[in-house]
């Protein structure tokens, strides 16, 4: 593509075309989009972040990323159409504007490159990191459970052929550990949202206990805002609720680390799945999901914005 | 590439508890080589996992013993990265 209007968002990329892409978007918009390198993965490709700023000094400012687990192929896809999304809306969206003009929002498109350009290259189905582990001859680790929240306890692997090996010790995963230092050298982020495929659910915090977050009325109402917001475009019915309870005990999750690090709106999505294609959902399914999975997302930055804390 | 031939995924239903517990016992099953898509739950929700082909007969006989109830999500995995991989290739070349 020769500019972020004629590339494609109804296909699958490889991580080339979407960093290609990144840096048509920041040319394209240098007023508002610039691309961070928040780290490097373990096979020393760079992990980037998109900042979408109006201005102002480290502004309260609300995190996504997608494609945490490398084979949920339709996050990612869905994280370049929100960014070009942002693009078009600011000052054109009076609502979201209003968002943009009060807060920073930072977008990790591919969160796990090492894993991304596996499942291109090797194995679509890859879903963890690729890091070694010292003694064992499987690789990676589940960094969806690599968090220092609850980590190692139940709900997690300690096996490293497992699919939800936990790692060697909390953010043994650089790519998690990169996330952790951002968060905490930022030190102002107010929303934090980790999206994932499929199963149709909003889910918050927590997944390693079951004692209920000091939050959950609230998170409970903003969760039920977002997902009525969603079904409205395509009737796309998701389930919200603590993990906990929604679907099973995972500890070492994201956002159980980033509430406890204080960001009281901490999600996770798990995209719309058909019933019928788990993670190889069609191309043709990639715009309808950003585009009602943008819907929440909006939902959540106006709460955000309009309950500061 | 990573060869999915054969490969199933199958759409398992649980009905109670005993049933979810008969599924997590397939889960630590490491020779089967089972990759649980959407993991035991609890009863009611729905369990996705992908079976490869040396094990579907043991992982089928096992739900059916079990009367636990099961339907093929995906009938062939492979036929379907195929699909994914011939769009992405017309889209390219178009």
């Amino acid at each position: 593509a020769r500019s972020t209007g004629t590339f494609s968002y109804a296909t699958y990329h490889t991580l080339e075309e979407i960093y290609d892409f990144m840096d048509m978007l920041v040319v394209e918009h240098p007023q508002l989009v610039s691309k961070l390198q928040i780290g490097n993965t373990y096979e020393g490709r760079p992990i980037y972040v998109l900042k979408f700023s109006t201005g102002g000094n480290n502004r309260p400012a609300i995190w996504i990323d997608t494609g945490i687990h490398s084979r949920e192929w339709v996050t990612q896809a869905s994280g370049v159409w929100f960014a070009k999304k942002i693009t078009e809306d600011y000052g054109q969206d009076p609502a979201f504007t209003a968002i943009l003009d009060t807060m920073d929002i930072f977008l990790e498109i591919v969160t796990n490159p090492d894993g991304f350009a596996f499942t291109h290259s090797k194995n679509r189905l890859w879903r963890k990191t690729r890091s070694i582990t010292p003694g064992s001859s499987c690789v990676g680790a589940d960094p969806n459970r690599n968090w220092d929240a609850g980590f190692g306890m139940a709900g997690a692997s300690g096996n490293p052929c497992s699919e939800t090996y936990h790692g060697q010790f909390a953010n043994s995963e650089v790519e998690v550990k990169s996330i952790v230092d951002f968060v905490k050298d930022h030190g102002n982020i107010k929303a934090f949202i980790s999206i994932h495929s499929y199963s149709q659910l909003l889910l918050y915090p927590y997944g390693y206990k079951t004692e209920p977050a000091p939050d959950q009325n609230e998170l409970d109402r903003v969760a039920k805002s977002a997902v009525t917001a969603l079904a409205s475009l395509y009737g796309t019915k998701f389930t919200y609720g603590s993990i906990i309870k929604t679907i099973y005990q995972a500890s070492g999750s994201t956002v159980d680390w980033t509430y406890s690090q204080g960001i009281k709106y901490s999600f996770t999505f798990e995209l719309r799945d058909t019933g019928r294609y788990g993670f190889l959902l069609p191309a043709s399914q990639i715009i309808p999901s950003a585009q009602e999975t943008w819907l929440a997302l909006q939902a959540i930055m106006e709460y955000t914005v309009t309950h500061p804390y | 590439k990573e060869n999915f031939v054969g490969h199933q995924v199958l759409q398992i239903s649980a009905v109670d508890e005993a049933q979810v517990q008969k599924v997590k016992q397939l889960e630590e099953l490491e020779h089967l080589q089972l990759d649980f898509w959407r993991g035991p739950a609890q009863p009611g929700s729905a369990t996705d996992v992908r079976v490869p082909f040396t094990s579907l007969q043991a992982v089928k006989i096992f739900l059916e013993a079990h009367g636990i109830r099961y339907r093929i999500l995906i009938e062939n995995v492979q036929a379907l990265l195929d699909e994914e991989q011939e769009q992405m290739f017309a889209f390219q070349s178009r």
